[in-house]
């Protein structure tokens, strides 16, 4: 079955949905099969991957509540070889749902487990979460292999690292025993600025392999592609953002032959 | 009593700390006392106070659940005008809590309300939330006269306001009558970029006088200050960003005169 990744980080704006969208389409464009699950209510993957909001009435929330298969959910692209579950805003209720059901953290994987026949079509998932460590984020970190952190070059980034780490381990424990870290990559990137430089000779001193070599580096060709419901590769192909996603996506290739 | 102004908006890293901190501190110059309350799970602004975390042992969870009254987890700064009421990790437990409860949304209002006394002594509270519309940051609306939001000049920015705003009325309608809308105040602005000044005609046509006249520019003076403790006014004073937040407190000075 496909490799189940969630791309998570509580810190706001350190470029979760930028790199499922890229890391998503940078895989695809090998040619492998790629589905991204949009589990934030702001819905900007599904926005980046062009769906209408008028066309979000089955979405994730339906998926965790177990109203619908996931099959009947998923939305095909532009692009064959990637597809998407959207979000809708419903979604910042879901906490209050999820919380009074007694399986609240495995609602996702046993979604995803149902339907052995969808998934086989897919050689990755990759899931968007919201930027809170809520049950909603812990579903994807119940019903993932592994968990892929963009971590900003700024200040503040380094700071909700640990806790997020912290939250790993407590998931490996409590639920979900074979959850590893497919890495920390270092997002937007900037090498003429000392913070940037900083954050990451921290990054890797405390961190070490776990940082992807791979960097992200600030690139206005990034922030202008979702305006266009395309991903950089497609929006600007020769752009430093995109050539760098597919340099990450032939890193997370490399660790996941042996699956 | 003081005005309290909620600093808020469900997108991640659209500069709420960084207003809460610097406007903050562009009030304190003036002479004027302000008093800030994290209410962020992260604790960006409390580590931008200098509150360490091993000082964090009560905080504005506390006051939530109405174990300690304001004045007793009040920390002070270097700054005799500027003062806060940090924020632990532990908040991000705090939903669970927190929906339990039968008046969950008027928590923070009744515990600021149950110290006359303290609140005296500020002219302002700003109240720094999470990238999220959960109980916590509804906690904040609902205790609030006004809610000021931060709009990072980028395209998935505009997306989640009209979701902001339509929560803003439903807290109104529910809740907080008087709540209004101090201003929207763009941020991480870069006049080179057609990104931004396209995000900001879109905001000004829309949204009109609602939007501050003061832009807060792009400045990397912004994002060092807080690895010192420092605000930008204090790490450097003629900087753009400091001088972007001066401007914006003399804005919120002007419209709060008649109160
Ligand atoms: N490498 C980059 N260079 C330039 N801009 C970037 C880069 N990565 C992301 N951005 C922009 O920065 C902003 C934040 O990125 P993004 O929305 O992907 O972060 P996020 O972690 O998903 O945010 P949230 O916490 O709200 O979900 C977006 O406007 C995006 O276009
Ligand atoms: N005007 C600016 N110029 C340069 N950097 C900025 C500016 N405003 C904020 N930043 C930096 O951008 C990052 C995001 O800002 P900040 O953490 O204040 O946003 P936030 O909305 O509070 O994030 P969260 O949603 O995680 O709470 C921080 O690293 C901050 O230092
Ligand atoms: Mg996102
Ligand atoms: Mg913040």
């Amino acid at each position: 079955g496909p490799r189940i990744i969630a791309i998570t980080n509580q810190k706001g704006g350190v470029g979760k949905t930028t790199t499922v969208i890229n890391l998503g389409a940078a895989l695809a464009e090998r040619g492998i099969k790629v589905l991204l699950i949009d589990l934030d209510p702001q819905g900007n993957a599904s926005t980046a991957m062009g769906v209408e909001t008028s066309q979000r009435s089955s979405t994730t929330l339906d998926l965790l509540l177990g109203k619908a298969e996931l099959l009947s959910i998923i939305q095909t692209s532009k692009n064959p070889n990637l597809a998407i579950v959207p979000a809708s805003k419903d979604l910042s209720f879901a906490e209050v749902e999820l919380i009074k059901r007694r399986n609240r953290s495995e609602l996702l994987r046993q979604a995803l487990q149902k339907c052995q026949e969808t998934r086989r079509s897919y050689q990755f998932i990759l899931i968007d979460c919201p930027p809170s460590l809520n049950f909603i984020t812990i579903n994807a970190l119940v019903a993932s292999h592994a968990v892929l952190v963009p971590l900003q070059s700024e200040f503040y980034a380094l700071e909700g690292l640990s806790q997020l780490l912290v939250t790993v381990r407590e998931v490996r424990a409590a639920g979900n025993p074979n959850l590893r870290i497919e890495g920390i990559v270092l997002t937007m990137f900037d090498r003429r600025n000392n913070l940037s430089l900083q954050v990451e000779e921290d990054a890797r001193d405390n961190l070490g392999e776990l940082v992807f070599k791979t960097v992200i580096p600030r690139n206005v060709r990034i922030s202008e592609a979702p305006s266009f419901a395309k991903s950089v590769l497609e929006h600007d192909p020769t752009s430093k953002g995109a050539i760098a996603y597919r340099a990450l996506a032939a890193e997370v290739i490399a660790q996941n032959q042996k699956y």
